[in-house]
């Protein structure tokens, strides 16, 4: 039996001949080590649950991309993260939405999921549940970029446009 | 949104997904990520899924599940499978993709945007990148 891994990225505009090339190359290197990340565990004989975590660590922190670091601004200005974690052997599920002081949302899913009672937990009870239980913070400066910035000002500029798929699905 | 699913040498599956959601959000809106059932889904019998994109309309057909559920009580191919879920997401209006993986190995990806960054490997599999 073999291993595979694959993996997705959202990172904003997706229109052929419009992306910028450095943008082209800062996905593509995301992308990359995001696999590296996650088929070295695979290839030692690792756990598809630690494989696909480390992945997604890899994009949470890479600007590039809608998540963690880099994730887009909600109306009021913040950065609220939601993620979720599965494990297919035991069907055993974790989440967590409007988190807003994890470095790594995947990994405050995994806790939920190994160290509670609860599949879902959300806002500030899930991060008051992350500093309990010792998951790394980051502060909101962490997960700002000028690029999502200047999206949501674009996007308040026009409210009708409240439902963002212009913008990231062309 | 960022995602990822994986079979492991012992036939196991898992999937994670991470977002930060649309860009000027109110209201405490949450997408499918953080569903289960709707924008991850992993189950050893069938197969493991992370979607990206319109979320509501993840959510209104409960996608990740959906396609687990088609795989094991349909005897589907992943193929059939998932053009069929990638159809019924356009019907509704939804748009975007996902990425599913089986315990078999079967490893496949379907959107209906213009692209969606993505890459593959396994283990007689070099890495492949692709955005469109």
């Amino acid at each position: 039996m073999g291993w595979t891994l694959m993996i997705h990225g959202g990172a904003g505009s997706m229109r052929r001949g419009q992306l910028a090339e450095a943008d082209d190359a800062a996905g593509r290197a995301g992308l990359s080590a995001a696999l590296e990340a996650g088929a070295a565990i695979l290839r030692d004989g690792g756990s598809a649950l630690d494989a696909v975590e480390a992945a997604v660590k890899v994009l949470e922190d890479d600007p590039a991309f809608n998540a963690g670091r880099g994730s887009v601004f909600t109306w009021d200005g913040r950065i609220e993260c939601d993620a979720a974690i599965m494990d297919g052997r035991d069907r055993n599920a974790g989440a967590v939405a409007g988190v807003t002081a994890t470095r790594h949302p995947v990994s405050l899913a995994r806790e939920v999921m190994a160290n509670s009672a609860h599949v879902l937990l959300s806002a500030a009870g899930a991060d008051a549940f992350s500093k309990e239980h010792g998951l790394e913070q980051a502060d909101q400066a962490w997960f700002a970029i000028p690029e999502r910035r200047r999206q949501l000002d674009e996007m308040k500029a026009r409210p009708e446009g409240a439902f963002d798929s212009g913008m990231k699905y062309g | 949104t960022v995602g990822a699913v994986a079979v492991d040498e012992a036939g196991h599956v898992a999937a994670a997904t991470s977002t930060g959601g649309l860009t000027a959000k109110r209201w405490g809106r949450i997408g499918d990520s953080p569903l289960i059932g709707a924008g991850t889904y992993a189950d050893d019998r069938a197969a493991a899924i992370s979607c990206t994109g319109s979320g509501e309309h993840f959510i209104r057909l409960g996608l990740a599940h959906e396609l687990c559920a088609r795989l094991r009580l349909c005897g589907d191919e992943l193929s059939i499978v998932e053009q069929d879920l990638i159809a019924e997401l356009g019907r509704i209006g939804g748009k975007g993709g996902f990425i599913a993986v089986t315990p078999e190995g079967d490893a496949r990806w379907a959107f209906n945007t213009p692209g969606m960054y993505r890459g593959r490997v396994s283990h007689d599999l070099e890495a492949q990148i692709a955005i469109f």
